[in-house]
């Protein structure tokens, strides 16, 4: 039996606003650490991995691992019929072909259930190689998400260089170009508006603006996002997802390959 | 001309 419960029903509705749009069928794998998920797009250029670790639940039970395998498509629509206030509980039984959604209003009486089908899914698991990145950013999330879609208007890539203190972000197309260049921030008031750079070597990537804008799709989840960068390898973007209380509660990372020269 | 790379040039199945 797996059976899953979360009080802030709301950070599930913005994992799957973060995902479905990117993959239309994928696997939960579900254990007694907590349920992750790892797929990637159609056209196999990007890969989103998801995690929610077991103690971020408010209950948790999972016997034995299970895989869930469902259209996400399909879930989110389901989700969408819970409230932003809902207590979300996922129920599946060790052999069945559902999952069932369990969704409770706040100091209502209310609680209403839907079942989505499992599906049989040919999961392919890609390796993740553990390496030090030469670039790490932190930056305002929404703030990324802002430059990804000005710069979408400008053209279809994104060149990322990052040099000493700063990273830069610019575009260029049949219109013209735009750059973003952003600076180190001192201070450290406000956290969650701080831009924090650390460079082990100057870099220079390339990065279709699409997929960055898909990414951009989790920023309801977590006021900083952090993007690393190596040299001929995938841009790692990672959201933190922590709940109201501010614990760590696991986190959304995107993968995605550079485009490079001919 | 760039030409965009896939993750599975990166990433090998396991």
């Amino acid at each position: 039996m797996f059976e899953a419960k979360l009080i802030q029903g709301a950070i599930l509705k913005k994992i799957l606003d973060a995902i479905k749009d990117l993959v239309n069928e994928a696997s939960w794998d579900c254990s007694s650490q907590g349920m992750s998920l790892q797929a990637m797009d159609t056209s196999h250029v990007s890969l989103v991995a998801v995690q929610m670790k077991a103690d971020g639940f408010d209950k948790y039970r999972c016997d034995r691992s299970v895989t869930l395998g469902m259209n996400l498509s399909s879930l989110s629509k389901i989700l969408k019929c819970a409230g932003n206030d809902d207590t979300i509980t996922l129920k599946a039984p060790d052999d069945g072909d559902k999952i069932t959604l369990v969704f409770e209003a706040k100091n209502e009486s209310e609680t209403s259930e839907y079942e989505v089908k499992l599906m049989n899914l040919d999961s392919e698991y890609l390796g993740i190689p553990d390496t030090p990145y030469s670039v790490n950013v932190k930056m305002p999330s929404h703030k990324f998400q802002r430059i990804c879609r000005d710069l979408q208007q400008i053209g279809d890539a994104v060149t990322i260089s990052c040099a000493k203190d700063s990273i830069r972000f610019a575009a260029k197309g049949d219109l013209g170009s735009g750059t973003v260049n952003l600076c180190q921030t001192a201070s450290a008031d406000k956290p969650e508006d701080s831009v924090s750079i650390s460079m082990q070597e100057p870099i220079i990537q390339s990065f279709a603006l699409k997929y960055l804008n898909h990414f951009a799709k989790a920023t309801p989840l977590s006021p900083q996002v952090s993007l690393s960068l190596s040299p001929d390898v995938p841009l790692v973007v990672e959201y933190s997802i922590t709940d109201d209380d501010g614990s760590d509660f696991g986190y959304i990372r995107y993968y995605l390959a550079p485009k490079i020269d001919e | 001309k760039k030409v965009q790379m896939r993750i599975s040039d990166y990433f090998k199945c396991e």
